[in-house]
């Protein structure tokens, strides 16, 4: 899932 | 998180709340490119979808809340309640020419191609050039008032500092998304004649007039 590590930032 | 990405998200809110404002104290959208602040709704509808799939954090939700909010609210200041004032002579940039591109772009290149990463993708590639016709608007009056100024001073601030946050992110944590650097550099690359303009001019107390 958390493939792409900037799902964090808006 | 650190200090630019923090920094950079306030910039955001700022600029976006600083617009808000101007239009609902002035009662007037004049000088306000409506077609941008269209593709700016389309930019948060299309990245926060994961609002409805994941949590991440109070923070993250309540600023992207806010983020959406804020700019169906200022569509809706422009093109209803206040749309006496809105100056839609001069924001005649062609839009599609931004959407068609980016939206190809977008399902050519990508990390996944799911829906959700792929409408992220068009959301990171729209945004980058959201602000054109803001900026074709203001190079068509010649003008822009001080206020507006400050607005597009923090909202090109904004990934200026989300670059930063890439290089810190990049040192510290080994990490970065080419996808979000090259589309945050040419976003950031596009205000630079404002940038110039901004700090020579609106910062010495002058109004922001181009050469006509």
């Amino acid at each position: 899932e958390g493939e792409r590590g900037n799902k964090d930032e808006l | 998180m650190n200090v630019f990405r923090l920094t950079g998200d306030l910039s955001h809110l700022a600029a976006i709340i600083i617009l808000l404002l101007k239009i609902w104290k002035s009662r007037s959208c004049a000088g306000i490119s409506g077609k941008s602040q269209i593709l700016f709704a389309i930019v948060f509808t299309t990245r926060y979808l994961d609002l409805l799939t994941s949590f991440i954090s109070i923070y993250n939700t309540s600023m992207k809340v806010i983020y959406i909010g804020c700019a169906y609210a200022t569509v809706y200041l422009i093109y209803m309640k206040f749309r006496a004032t809105y100056d839609g002579n001069h924001d005649s940039f062609r839009v599609e020419f931004l959407v068609v591109p980016v939206g190809g772009l977008a399902v050519l290149v990508n990390h996944d191609f799911s829906f959700l990463e792929i409408l992220w993708t068009f959301s990171i590639y729209l945004e980058s050039v959201a602000i054109l016709p803001q900026l074709f608007m203001i190079s068509k009056t010649g003008e822009a008032e001080t206020i507006t100024t400050h607005y597009l001073f923090c909202l090109g601030l904004y990934r200026a500092l989300y670059l930063l946050n890439w290089i810190w992110r990049f040192y510290f944590e080994s990490f970065f998304d080419m996808i979000a650097i090259v589309a945050g550099v040419v976003q950031t690359v596009l205000y630079c004649d404002f940038f110039y303009l901004y700090i020579t001019k609106v910062l010495k107390g002058k109004k922001l007039s181009l050469p006509a």
